[in-house]
Formats: structure tokens, sequence, C-alpha cells
């Protein structure tokens, strides 16, 4: 069944904040996404981690400001220490 | 500026170089003079030479590559990662890789290949991604104009303090990214667009706009690459939706993010004496369709219908303004003119002809 676009973009920007948290801010790879765990979701913390270095609200969310930086052509070595 | 985790550093000072295979979008000799620019901007503010070798090892490999090159990080295709480099060490140790897939250019075009070759080689040194908006080693890349670049002092502090100070008698120093709440902030120009203000400074701008709290600080080449850095006047024609920017003895008009075709031309042919070489500062009365020019101690009125300047100027500025001394930037909003003097602001009522108020010049910014 068609997805709705909206549940599309929202897909699309889970990918690209993961895969740029991962090349840059040393998300792991969840080997068990369907599992959640108490601690804060590692995925926000990077974020927050990102925002942070960047200057940006520190929100832990994906919001406009930082989905823009994500999307500028940069350097390929990480930000932090893998 | 953050140092590599473990402080990497070569042991050597006198480091050799190689062009390993060169990208066809650029001529050979545009690629060997972007790599010598941006080896001499590291050479130029610490004892470090770099000396280019062929047919061996060097300490820094220089490639383009394509997608997977075989180091664990592989190229994403044009846009995105652009080039990463490795840090002080042997084997692939300082080396660079530029992705192929990107448009290398000498210009502002694509991706200036001398920029981002200068970024990776701060890493082949021993420098991380520093998260000062402003200097070289911060991570997005932005352009500007080679023949005006400066390596900010941020990047100079970074490596100055892993392998020490330039040998050259007077230490070279660099622009330092301007912070909107720094009570010493001057501006080299102001205007507003289209609602928004902009405060110009060096090669950045602090954009302000009306609803919002916080101020954006970019590159002028964020939105303009053709324009110069150190705008000295500008103005909004709020009739033509066009702001004109002034630097030394030329003038540009733009509109939007176009600046227009057959710009810069002489300030001249604005009605300027050959005496006048630079502007510095201007505003456009909306309700009377006049400019008014400054420079040095007097101003000059130009009629934007007629498109010459009014007789009877230039004037002298304390005669009609009062004692605000040397403008450095102005603007009109909701009827006052804002004179900005160093680190003073003037409120200035056309209609009394006096000025009504003091400030300082970071007010707009929420300080």
């Amino acid at each position: 069944f068609p997805v709705a676009p909206e549940a599309e973009d929202e897909g699309k920007t889970l990918e690209l904040v993961e895969s740029y948290l991962q090349s840059f801010y040393d998300l792991q790879k969840d080997p068990h996404p369907h599992l959640r765990s108490g601690s804060e979701n590692p995925l926000t913390a990077k974020l927050k981690e990102m925002q942070s270095f960047f200057g940006l609200q520190v929100t832990g969310k994906p919001d406009l400001d930082t989905l823009e930086v994500m999307k500028k052509p940069r350097c390929g070595v990480p930000d932090v220490e893998r | 500026y953050v140092f590599t985790p473990g402080n990497p550093k070569w042991k050597r000072n006198d480091l050799t170089y190689r062009i390993l295979n060169y990208t066809p979008k650029m001529r050979r000799a545009d690629v060997d003079e972007a790599v010598r620019k941006a080896l001499s901007v590291w050479s130029n503010v610490t004892p470090l030479t770099f000396q280019k070798v062929q047919d061996k090892e060097a300490d820094i490999m220089i490639s383009f590559a394509y997608r997977d090159h075989r180091d664990n990080s592989p190229f994403d295709g044009p846009n995105g990662q652009l080039a990463h480099a490795f840090q002080p060490g042997e084997g692939i140790g300082g080396d660079v890789h530029l992705d192929e897939e990107e448009a290398w250019t000498k210009g502002e075009r694509g991706y200036n290949l001398f920029i981002v070759l200068a970024h990776e080689l701060g890493h082949s040194l021993g420098l991380s991604h520093s998260n000062d908006p402003g200097a070289l080693m911060y991570p997005t890349y932005s352009y500007t104009d080679p023949n005006e670049f400066l390596l900010p002092q941020d990047d100079i502090d970074g490596i100055q303090a892993i392998y020490g100070q330039s040998n050259a008698a007077v230490q070279p120093t660099g622009p330092i990214t301007p912070e909107a709440c720094d009570p010493n902030l001057t501006f080299d120009s102001i205007t507003t667009l289209r609602g928004e203000m902009f405060f110009f400074k060096g090669r950045y701008m602090l954009r302000k706009h009306p609803g919002r709290t916080e101020t954006e600080l970019s590159f002028i080449s964020l939105f303009w690459p053709r324009l110069p850095s150190g705008i000295q006047a500008a103005y909004e024609n709020v009739e033509t939706d066009e702001i004109l920017i002034f630097k030394e003895d030329k003038y540009w008009v733009v509109r939007g993010y176009d600046v227009l075709p057959g710009y810069p031309k002489p300030i001249y042919r604005l009605g300027f004496p050959k005496t006048v070489k630079r502007v510095n500062a201007a505003y456009n009365d909306e309700t009377t369709g006049k400019t008014y020019f400054f420079v040095a101690d007097r101003y000059w009125r130009y009629d934007e219908k007629e498109k010459s300047m009014d007789r009877g100027y230039p004037r002298k500025i304390v005669s009609d303004f009062g004692n605000i001394g040397r403008v450095d930037a102005a603007f009109q909003k909701d009827g006052y003119v804002y004179f900005f003097h160093g680190t003073t602001q003037f409120q200035f009522d056309p209609r009394a002809k006096r000025i009504v108020r003091r400030m300082k010049s970071t007010s707009w910014f929420n300080c």
C-alpha cells in the first residue's frame, strides 16, 4: 500500500540522521532496534552532541536547522573520536 | 581548535608531499597551484616546509578516489562527503583523499579545491574539527575567494600549539569570527533587506530577522559568492527591491541572490568626483527616494528617480546630522536613521533633525 508522503519523509529523515551520526559522531549501529532500553536513546544523545558542536539549539530532535546542517557538504573526517 | 586525539604530530618540520593522480575536471597546473597554495596556508604560520616529490613515498600523498577505495571510508558520490585525510603517521598517515565525483574547480562554482585541500591538510598535520564557524577546520564547506583567503586565528593558534610559531620576524595573525554580543563589535556596513537587517563584518554577515531573537552568522559568500569581503557601505532601494554594495571605488547591485550582470561599476557613475576613493556608509530614505552617502566628514545626496546627485553637495555631516563623527555604517528603519561609529550607535530623527538616542552597536542583537 503506498506509504503516505509524510511517513516516507520521516523515513528518509531518520535515514539521513542515522547515517550522519554513524559517519561523524560514532553512533553505533543498533543490533536490536526493536528492543527498548531504559536509558536515553543513543541516537538522541548523539544528536544532542552534534547540535552542541554546531552551536544549534540542543533539542535532541532532527529539527529543520539540524537537518539543514546535516545536508551541507563537508569533510569526511568524524567530528568526534571514533 | 581541537587536536586530534592522542596529539599525533610529525616529528620533522621538513615534510614531503606527492600528487598521485589528477582530476580531469581541472587543468593539471591549476591542481598543482591549489596544492601548493593549500600547503603554504600552513607553512606560512609554522616552521613546517613541504617539498614536492615524484615516484616515491611522500609523507603526504594526495589523490582523487572513487567510492570504496580500500581505506574503510568509502566516498558517497557527489556532495555529502567531499574529502578526508589521515592524522600524521607512517603509511597512510597524513594522506589526503578527495572524492573524484565532486565538481572540483578553482573558483566559486562547485567545490573549490584549494579550500578543501587546505582544510584536509589541517588533519594531515594533526588538527581535528573546530566548532568555530569561521575556522578553516570547521567541518562544513564554505567558499572563500582564494585571493582573499586568510587563515583564521583559531586555526593559527591550533597549528602553532602543535608545531610552534613561524620563523618569520613578524608573526602572522588571522581574522577572528565575530560574536553578536561582543561589546567591542564594530561593523563595516549595514543594510536592511526585505524587512531583515544585515550587518557586514569582514567576510561575515550577521543576519537579524525582526521576528526571531537569535542572530544568524554566515559568510557573505554563502548568499553572494561574487561579492567581496569587507563591504564598506550598503543600502537597500526598497523601490527596486535591490541592495547596493560598495567597496573601494566600485559598487555592485544585488537582487535576491543575484548580483546583476555588468557589475561592479565605478562609483563615479553615480556622480562622485574622482577625489572620492571609497564610500564609508549609505542609507536610502524610502519616503523621499533620496540616498545619503557618507564619505569621511562629508555626505552626498543622490536622487534615485533622477539617477543623479542633488546639487549643493557634498555638505558637512556635522552641520546636518550633529556630532556623530565619521560614519562606519548607517541604515533607516521605521523612519529613524541609525548611524554607527565604532561601538557607538546614534538614533537620528530626520523630522526633528536631531539625535534622539545613543546606544551600543550591538543593541539589535538582544544581548
